[in-house]
């Protein structure tokens, strides 16, 4: 578990795969069902 | 016997696996250096816009914004949280760091 | 037999460190293609337009689409430079980066989905190194290992 409470996620261009942003969408559905 | 000739098996097994490996980190970096030369052919990587309209057009009836950005930069989404007014705020920060982020908002009246 | 079960371990985590490379591979073959074929395909539109499109008509790659409902309020704040920007949204919102929005528009002929033509797998076959048609059209083997239906 990481030591600190993770507070973001992040995407970088042409850097990062599609699956962070389905990450990020993902949290962000869920944060809306909170 | 039977747990040496295990042992062997598994030992084969492991360098097949390993070749493997190896066969698509170098397949991986031909790709990468590929899409990277196509990139750079900087005439023709624009998208035609029209067509992300087109995304419009599928029955997306939203505001869409479209980000255009130097390669490296930075997106961040913080976990969204409750704001005064008791609503919700959800964030994107933008971070560049070698050129100036242009962002479009393609479908609004 | 602790060396036996050791060397099972170490099978288990390269099986599955080659999964993930080969869905990587997958995605990057994906792509690509769908760069190639947008390539391929604005210079025929330069061709038949005799020129360039007109300037506020493309956007260049990469990019980003997000996409929020039109009753959603965004308060944006942008530097002086450009370089930085804070975008509040009071509703949810979707983000697709342009390997979807190319994919969505059939710019890599549905291969992610296994709805292509004899004709399109020729043509994507065209657009990937020689070394890695074997992904796209080769013996099956190669196929089913990057899961390209």
């Amino acid at each position: 578990a990481c030591l600190t409470p993770r507070t973001a996620l992040l995407y970088k261009f042409n850097g990062s795969p599609s699956k962070s942003l389905k990450d990020i969408n993902n949290m962000i559905k869920q944060g809306e069902q909170r | 016997k039977e747990v040496v000739d295990r042992l062997r098996y598994l030992e084969a097994e492991i360098e097949d696996l390993e070749l493997k490996e190896k066969e698509l980190d170098q397949q991986k970096l031909w790709l990468q250096q590929s899409i990277k030369n196509v990139m750079d052919d900087s005439t023709n990587h624009q998208y035609p816009f029209k067509h992300i309209k087109g995304l419009c057009n599928h029955g997306v009836r939203d505001t869409l914004l479209a980000i255009q950005a130097p390669c490296g930069t930075q997106l961040e989404v913080p976990i969204p949280e409750m704001g005064q007014n008791g609503q919700k705020k959800y964030q994107i920060n933008l971070k560049s760091s070698s050129g100036p982020i242009h962002v479009l908002l393609i479908n609004k009246e | 037999a602790q060396e036996c079960q050791n060397l099972e371990i170490e099978k288990q985590r390269r099986i599955e460190r080659i999964k993930q490379k080969r869905a990587q591979l997958q995605e990057l073959l994906l792509q690509q293609i769908a760069f190639k074929n947008l390539v391929q395909r604005n210079q025929q539109n330069e061709q038949q337009n005799q020129g360039p499109p007109a300037l506020n008509s493309t956007i260049q790659l990469p990019f980003l689409i997000v996409n929020t409902s039109k009753k959603t309020v965004i308060d944006c704040s942008i530097s002086s430079d450009k370089f930085e920007y804070l975008f509040n949204f009071d509703n949810t919102f979707e983000i697709h980066d342009d390997s979807e929005v190319l994919k969505r528009m059939g710019m890599s002929f549905g291969l992610e989905a296994g709805k292509c033509s004899a004709e399109d797998l020729r043509t994507a076959k065209s657009l990937v190194p020689k070394a890695l048609e074997g992904y796209i059209t080769g013996n099956r083997g190669q196929k089913e290992s990057l899961n390209l239906p």
